[in-house]
């Protein structure tokens, strides 16, 4: 499908990419987080983006789920997860790692 | 104001009040946090009432600023806050005495 193909281009153009939605304090949060861990992450909020729509249908498609709630995080063009998996990577210490083959930090 | 008045009655009708919207999760857990305690929130998804708009409008007036984000917390009828608010009370101890005197607990 040539949206999902966009969405996957578009994860893997950054180490660190984030869908995302302006309104959305835990979206904020993720930001956040990478950014004092020396991550300059690229968000796309999807609420401000001309095709908003079309990338939340292709995250339901690539996350094989009937919806996409935000945010969506991908390292190194690989599908991460949301708030809870990025912060149990981060407990579990799996997260610095990820991010440096990212060439992330 | 007519609109605020009303918001003012809805927030003292019940011990625990949370306006809300039903597609943020900082609302869900919140709601949680008190259902924990012991406590039966009554919650106003603003996305989803009738007069939601409104009310965001009144809670706006409230809180004396130009937006209302959601959650806004009431505990009898008086405004507490948002989630930092709670969370600040919680760990300082204040919460549980604040719901004890609205009889919630
Ligand atoms: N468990 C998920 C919760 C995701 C979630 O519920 N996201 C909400 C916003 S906080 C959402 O996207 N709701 C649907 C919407 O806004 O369209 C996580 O850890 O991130
Ligand atoms: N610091 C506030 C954050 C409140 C906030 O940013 N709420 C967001 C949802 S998480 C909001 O209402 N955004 C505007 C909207 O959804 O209309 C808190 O502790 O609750
Ligand atoms: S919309 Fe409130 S935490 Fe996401």
């Amino acid at each position: 499908d040539e949206t999902v193909e966009a969405v996957r281009r578009l994860a893997s153009q950054n180490a660190v990419v984030i869908f995302s939605k302006s309104t959305c304090s835990m979206c904020h949060a993720i930001d956040r987080l990478f950014r004092n861990m020396g991550v300059n992450p690229t968000v796309y909020e999807l609420d401000q983006h001309p095709t908003g729509k079309d990338i939340e249908r292709a995250l339901a498609r690539v996350l094989g789920s009937s919806n996409s709630p935000v945010p969506v995080v991908f390292i190194g063009g690989k599908l991460v997860g949301d708030t809870d998996r990025v912060m149990a990577c981060h407990i579990a210490g799996t997260l610095v790692p990820l991010l440096k083959a990212a060439g992330a930090i």
